[in-house]
């Protein structure tokens, strides 16, 4: 459901040229959860940002659900990402002046989707997460762990058929992490969602049905799940 | 150096009350290492910010350094934070228009150091942090954990007798995570600083001397290095 071939990214700061990824060739199937790991700065979050068409390639071609996404215009990239995908990102990115609740619920807003079905669907997922009696908190009044539990329940709230997730549990305790795995691998089971996480904690990596290391811009290494 | 004594935290969220601390008592040694693990939403941040002057209490008593902090008037609160600690926040807090070498070298400023100092001192811990190549980055230019590697930076640079650390390894891979928590136990030990450290990774609370654990706003146990 999602491929990249010959994907570059280069940026330039000052005078200088990063090359954030150097030829990364990836094919993704439809239903599998696909765990990312490396080294911190070694481009993971920069190929979930091209995947998801967030930002655009210097060079390659990525290809989602068939569509080659380099020829999808700017204009029409924000519908195309909202009817396919949900996203969880590095740094939360929760609207500061919404509740959590407006806040989980922001994709159906967007989707046209009536007040009282919001407002059912939002409590029920946050329920799940843990977050019942916070719902009516604003981000600054709820801790790391669970503006980062708002932000996965954003990402899954419109059921995409696609979960960009960039460490979503880094600001989760062990019990609290083990739980939204579970939730996480059992809902994209269930409703048949592919699944790309990026994630430094190899705990976590373990629920993944494949693992690939990234190293400086490319792909190293490849696990598949039963596999050594 | 860090005493606090019934500490008690609570927030109003419209008409519901909401209690982060319920009852702290802590003591903590000059040159100690803690650490302090809990789940999401036990109150650890809370815990950090109150004995850090962040925020005040709603009862008990902070004491720093034999100053009792609830006396600290606000307007004389940040120029004795400024004196004795340095922080490193959840959600790091960097100055989006400045560089890497400006964020992490700002205490310094506001200490009123030379020019010529600051950028040799910069340059220095930036580069034992392996941000070397990434000095003249802004933070939007940088990955999750290299801003997270800056936050670091700026905790340390003006040599604080108190560092407070809110989850600094969250956005670290394994290997990079050895790596800091190797260079802030030797330089803590060095200087005889005092580091109070947040976090959900029982690898980094390793590294401790001590480690307390809370749950619903207290402190439920406590263990020591070499004991069980
Ligand atoms: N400004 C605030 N207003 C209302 N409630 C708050 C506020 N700040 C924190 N809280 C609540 O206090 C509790 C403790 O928050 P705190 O940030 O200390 O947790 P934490 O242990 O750091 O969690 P995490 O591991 O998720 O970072 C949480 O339930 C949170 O919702
Ligand atoms: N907008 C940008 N301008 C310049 N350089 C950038 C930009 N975005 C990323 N980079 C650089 O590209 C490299 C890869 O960044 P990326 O965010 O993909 O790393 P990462 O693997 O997600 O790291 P982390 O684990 O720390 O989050 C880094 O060295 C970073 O400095
Ligand atoms: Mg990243
Ligand atoms: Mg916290």
């Amino acid at each position: 459901i999602v491929e990249v071939k010959g994907l570059v990214k280069k940026y330039r700061v000052g005078s200088e040229i990063i090359t954030a990824l150097n030829g990364v060739d990836l094919q993704i199937e439809k239903g599998e959860f696909l765990a990312i790991v490396g080294t911190s700065g070694s481009g993971k979050s920069t190929l979930l940002n091209m995947m998801s068409g967030l930002e655009r390639p210097t060079k390659g071609e990525i290809w989602i659900n068939n569509v080659l996404l380099n020829k999808v215009k700017e204009k029409d990239m924000a519908a195309f990402r909202r009817s396919y995908m949900g996203f969880v990102f590095q740094s939360f990115n929760l609207l500061g002046s919404l509740t959590a609740l407006e806040n989980a619920v922001l994709p159906l807003v967007l989707q046209g989707v009536g007040s009282r079905e919001r407002t059912q669907r939002g409590k029920e997922l946050l329920k799940t997460l843990g977050l019942e009696k916070r719902m009516l908190n604003k981000p600054n009044q709820l801790s790391g762990g669970q503006q980062q539990r708002v932000s996965i329940a954003r990402a899954l709230i419109n059921n995409p058929k696609i979960i960009f997730a960039d460490e979503p549990t880094g600001n989760l305790d062990t019990k609290t992490t083990k739980e939204i795995m579970e939730l996480l691998t059992s809902t994209i089971k269930k409703n048949g969602q592919t699944l790309v996480m990026v994630t430094h904690d190899w705990d976590v990596a373990a629920y993944a049905d494949r693992i690939v290391h990234m190293v400086d811009g490319v792909i190293i290494n490849e696990e598949k799940k039963g596999g050594v």
